[in-house]
């Protein structure tokens, strides 16, 4: 499934 | 964005500015371990490749840049600015560092969520952002008399990862597929490796003594 991704994190 | 991901990236930036404030006034870096500085240099250099390529938002933008900008500057600082660098004990400060870095470097080869360059390599950052503490808690257990910045520094750096647990329990609760092992995983061993900190710094506290770790 598409994962939301936490690259939006620092 | 939520409050518990914002508190943790403005205890994580005023960590930074502690130290900054340190090193700038009192022209001192006493206590303050160049092996943990050099460590979050390569974190950030590790995770914020993406600054070119993918853009989130102005806050995220900057926020790396500063991040990116103060880590760098702060181990100039140690290294080479004539006043600072003598203030540095080079005797003591001797964890090997290098030992954290290979070891992340495989972990993140063998254990990621996609094989390619950036995620691998953010993947490590994450792993070396764990344990980049280590040498800085090392020389605080040696250097008896820790200074009240220093111990400032310390906290705020353990707490803002702290503030992002909380972050990725909102998230996994508000977001459908928010899920992140790896990045959870990596984040609780780093905020466990400050437990012992965090009672003796409380302890100090409580007590109004000055902090002192026992060697």
């Amino acid at each position: 499934w598409p994962s939301s991704s936490s690259k939006d994190e620092l | 964005m939520n409050i518990f991901r914002l508190a943790g990236d403005m205890t994580h930036l005023a960590s930074v500015l502690v130290l900054l404030l340190k090193i700038h006034t009192i022209k001192s870096c006493a206590g303050v371990s160049l092996k943990t500085q050099e460590l979050y240099a390569i974190v950030f250099a590790t995770r914020y490749l993406d600054i070119f390529t993918s853009f989130y938002s102005i806050y995220n933008t900057l926020m790396k840049l500063i991040f990116l900008g103060s880590s760098f500057s702060i181990v100039w600082y140690m290294r080479y600015h004539k006043t600072v660098r003598r203030t540095y004990d080079r005797e003591q400060d001797t964890f090997r560092h290098w030992f954290l870095v290979l070891p992340c470097l495989l972990l993140a080869l063998l254990i990621h969520e996609k094989f390619t360059f950036l995620e691998v390599l953010w993947t490590f950052s994450l792993y070396l952002e764990a344990v980049a503490i280590l040498p800085q808690l090392v020389l605080l257990q040696r250097t008896r008399n820790i200074d009240n910045l220093t111990g400032q520094y310390v906290f705020l750096l353990g707490g803002y990862r702290g503030f992002y647990i909380l972050n990725w329990i909102y998230r996994y609760l508000t977001e459908p597929h928010f899920v992140h092992w790896i990045t959870w995983i990596a984040g609780l061993v780093q905020t466990l490796l400050y437990a012992d900190f965090f009672y003796y710094y409380f302890q100090s506290w409580k007590n109004n003594k000055k902090l002192q770790l026992p060697a």
